[in-house]
């Protein structure tokens, strides 16, 4: 059953904005037009998840979450 | 460690720096003291150097910020982004720009840490990009260290030479190195158990094994600030459900992520004669309540219900465990027999026959 529906988008927004801020890169200028949002967010997750040595799933789980929402530098991690 | 895309660098080794403004949160004396403590980790490190200027343009302009402040970067107020760095260049390159709306300090795991988050921002300041290595300057979550204890991990020693060289001097530099876990080289400090965990500490780090997830590697320091690196021995007080901790002649005991008030306290408390200047390895018996404590080619054993040491010890390791020792790095009880790490090695030890059963590598402890 869908459970805390909220929670799940204040979080979804938040994994974006993450990942647009930290892991925006090059790639997704010349990902194929087809591509949708989905797809990207979830290659840019996995991404992530490769940087910090978490499981890689290209899903937010609570281990990935917990590590987006640690204190950091604001300078993304991939690309220039 | 990873330089930022296009390898960006400055073209000479002399350069400068100004603090356009200040925190509220510190003193001037101390905000001008850690970027300068942070410019020497660089410095040292490399053949950088860093000259202050108190008026015109510097390379690096540092200043403290607050939300949108028109570099295209706005700032989130407290917590989340810290600071950014801008990487070598002209004009807003190597620039560091800190977020105001932090609680930003000197000393104390209260607040951020300027110093450690200047060293940070200024490697980027440098050519250095964030790097995957957990236990680096340049990883970019923030990570507290005791400022006085803090050495560049080697990761970042190498990343800096790799854009500017090796320090003009025969004796170069080295740092600690972040522990890899399957490393056929891996010994540990001190080995655990802690409600049904395990954690196995190197360094200025632990590993937690925990039986339904994988293996993770922590700073001591994210868990407990005030503990030291390097932890010596360890155990697990089941009649307290405590951790207890040792290094040289002190020790820690932890309730959970809590340390206990009035810790730490000398080991001569628990009846340890002077002499002993450092416990080398202990574990716990829950049935018996008795611990075992190993110090050189001795041990003694503590009755924990009763609190005190044991009368008749130290005796000889070798007396009555055949095939230990001397030397202890960690012990630890688990599903009736006493596992000994020394090196690369561990020793299962089974009571009952009072023989070594079989040797292993360390690292099988930690799924290798």
């Amino acid at each position: 059953a869908p459970v805390d529906l909220v929670r799940n988008d204040v979080d979804m927004n938040f994994v974006k904005n993450y990942l647009n801020n930290y892991y925006s890169s090059e790639d997704e200028a010349i990902a194929p037009f087809y591509y949708d949002d989905n797809v990207t967010l979830a290659e840019k997750l996995k991404k992530m998840q490769q940087f910090f040595g978490l499981e890689v799933t290209g899903n937010p789980d609570s281990e990935t979450l917990a590590v987006m929402k640690k204190p950091r530098c604001g300078v993304p991690d991939l690309g220039t | 460690f990873t330089l930022t895309d296009g390898n960006p660098k400055w073209k000479r080794t002399n350069i400068t720096y100004r603090i356009l403004n200040y925190t509220p949160d510190m003193h001037q004396s101390d905000v001008d003291n850690a970027i300068k403590k942070a410019l020497e980790v660089w410095s040292n490190a490399s053949p950088l150097t860093f000259k202050r200027l108190y008026d015109g343009i510097a390379d690096i302009m540092i200043s403290f910020e607050v939300r949108d402040h028109r570099d295209n970067s706005p700032f989130d107020g407290p917590n989340g982004i810290l600071a950014h760095a801008f990487q070598p260049g002209d004009n807003i390159g190597g620039d560091v720009h800190f977020d105001e709306e932090e609680s930003w300090s000197s000393k104390g795991t209260r607040g951020y840490n300027l110093f450690i988050v200047a060293a940070h921002e200024l490697g980027h300041s440098m050519g250095l990009s964030h790097s995957d290595d957990a236990g680096a300057l340049m990883y970019p979550t923030y990570s507290y260290t005791e400022p006085h204890l803090f050495r560049l991990p080697q990761d970042d020693i190498d990343g800096i030479q790799a854009i500017y060289g090796k320090l003009d001097n025969p004796v170069q530099p080295t740092g600690p190195t972040t522990p890899k876990a399957c490393d056929p080289r891996t010994t540990f400090d001190a080995v655990a158990s802690i409600r049904g965990e395990m954690m196995f500490f190197k360094g200025r780090q632990f590993w937690r094994k925990h039986p339904q997830l994988d293996l993770e590697l922590y700073f001591i320091a994210l868990f407990w600030p005030n503990l030291p690196s390097r932890i010596e021995a360890a155990y697990e007080n089941y009649e307290k459900d405590q951790l207890v901790l040792f290094k040289g002649n002190q020790y820690w005991v932890l309730n959970g992520y809590d340390i206990q008030y009035g810790y730490p306290k000398s080991i001569y408390h628990l009846g340890f004669p002077k002499t002993v200047k450092k416990i080398d390895a202990a574990f716990s018996d829950p049935e018996s309540g008795k611990t075992y404590f190993f110090v050189g080619n001795k041990y003694w054993r503590y009755d924990e219900i009763r609190q005190t040491m044991e009368a008749g010890y130290p005796k000889n390791i070798a007396q009555t465990f055949k095939g230990v020792g001397p030397k202890i790095d960690a012990a630890l009880q688990h599903d009736g027999y006493v596992y000994f790490f020394q090196g690369t090695k561990v020793l299962q030890f089974n009571p009952n026959s009072r023989r070594v059963q079989s040797v292993q590598r360390s690292n099988t402890w930690l799924n290798c």
